[in-house]
């Protein structure tokens, strides 16, 4: 089913932070579910922050995507 | 650290200022960027020389979007300033977000904080997960010290320490909840959440996470002190009541209320008290006891008057307590009761201690 469009801001929100902050690679998210690549991006960013480990987009870790911060990666290397 | 463990091989690292942001007078910039560069020398060997021409290992500029390195920023917040790891060409480079505001206070981003946060990133050190830590990611203003004892430790690994350190007084690192000695500072509902102070953070406990949320107290309540000694909810009135010294704060929601701090006197307590050490609404009387060394005190809510009578020995009332109390909640009916170490769950209409358990076990340990 088409995403509420809600939804889909957070979804590239979340999408744009993980490859920039974590490496997750471009282009490979299917907009239907959660790939592996993205849960697994998810659970390293939540495990950084000592969020709830979830591996699920839940409120918790939309809300500190959303807060301002250094450009620099949190984990990987910084080309 | 970045992989590799990147670092300056010289000691005397130069650095060049190559433009300015027009939010800030130049002598601001200047500043800002001198005192974080002192903020690292003072705990190394590092010395810093400012260039005003050529190439330098730090070069730092204001751009926004792209601006030269193929790393574009966002426009307004989310990104703020980024910088490269120690090498050659681009490493040490030090960019900052100009269509941020850049101020020298709280009232926007505060450029001596960030700067001092990227040029860590600049001399090797990469992001710390201590929320106390001038290394962790995400902005908050503070005020004093910046440097926490991870942030120290951290760039000391790399270069050593400063031989002529000045005795600084880094920020204790973030406290572990698990710590099996673990004590608390206050404990108070908030709107059905139960926030738990210790040290300069607070846990948010929220019935659908589990996970508690440690967060500085400065960046939800920036004009808070850094220490809460007591705090509790009128849950009629929807307000908590925040202590610290002899100064309290109300909170509606996670708003601070108008008119505060006010002096903790002004509830009837003698002016000889200076310090709250718990409070804690009983809903059946609408009193507050408020917990003050050996004593404790009624509060009438109703009438705004201390009750008569007060204070009283906590021991004599409260059979079966410690003779102190470093924070009090009420959850369910039920009273509990933190001392160091133990939390003792009381009932308030059977006068006695139910169970004994650990401080942090209501923090899921």
């Amino acid at each position: 089913l088409p995403l509420p469009s809600g939804d889909k801001d957070n979804w590239l929100l979340a999408e744009k932070y993980l490859s920039r902050f974590y490496g997750l690679p471009a282009g490979l998210q299917g907009r239907q579910g959660v790939s592996n690549a993205f849960e697994t991006k998810i659970k390293e960013m939540q495990t950084f922050f000592k969020l709830k480990v979830t591996g699920t987009l839940d409120d918790n870790t939309l809300e500190l995507m959303e807060q301002a911060r250094c450009g620099v990666p949190d984990i990987g290397e910084y080309n | 650290h970045f992989p590799g463990h990147l670092k300056w091989q010289n000691n005397n690292v130069t650095f060049r200022i190559l433009n300015y942001t027009p939010d800030l007078q130049k002598s601001d910039v200047d500043r800002a960027i001198r005192n974080a560069l002192n903020v690292w020398s003072a705990v190394t060997p590092l010395i810093f020389k400012k260039l005003h021409k050529g190439n330098a290992d730090i070069m730092i500029s204001f751009g926004s979007k792209e601006h030269g390195d193929y790393n574009p920023f966002d426009g307004p917040n989310g990104l703020l300033a980024h910088a490269y790891p120690p090498g050659q060409g681009i490493g040490g480079d030090t960019h900052f977000d100009d269509d941020e505001d850049w101020t020298k206070d709280s009232s926007a981003y505060n450029l001596f904080i960030v700067a001092a946060h990227e040029l860590g990133h600049a001399l090797g050190m990469s992001h710390s997960t201590d929320a106390g830590a001038l290394m962790y990611p995400i902005y908050s203003y503070t005020t004093g010290y910046p440097l926490a004892e991870d942030d120290i430790e951290g760039i000391q690994a790399l270069y050593g320490p400063n031989p002529n350190q000045r005795k600084v007084k880094p920020k204790p690192d973030a406290p572990n909840k698990c710590d099996p000695g673990l004590s608390f500072d206050a404990v108070t509902e908030l709107r059905g959440e139960t926030i738990i102070f210790k040290d300069r953070f607070y846990w948010r406990l929220h019935p659908q996470m589990p996970e508690p949320e440690q967060t500085l107290i400065k960046s939800t309540w920036p004009s808070i002190p850094n220490k809460v000694d007591a705090a509790y909810e009128n849950p009629e009135k929807d307000i908590v009541i925040i202590f610290s010294g002899i100064r309290m704060w109300a909170l509606n929601g996670y708003n601070l209320l108008d008119g505060y701090p006010k002096y903790i006197h002004k509830l009837g307590l003698p002016k000889t008290i200076k310090k709250v050490d718990a409070a804690v609404y009983i809903s059946d009387t609408r009193k507050t006891l408020l917990f003050t060394d050996e004593d404790y005190w009624s509060y009438d809510e109703a009438t705004g008057t201390m009750d008569s009578g007060y204070p009283r020995p906590i021991e004599v009332d409260f059979p079966g307590m410690d003779d102190e109390v470093d924070a009090a909640v009420s959850h369910y009916g039920y009273l509990y009761f933190f001392h160091e170490h133990l939390q003792y769950e009381y009932s308030y209409t059977s006068k006695r201690v139910l169970r004994i358990l650990r401080t942090n076990s209501i923090l899921n340990c």
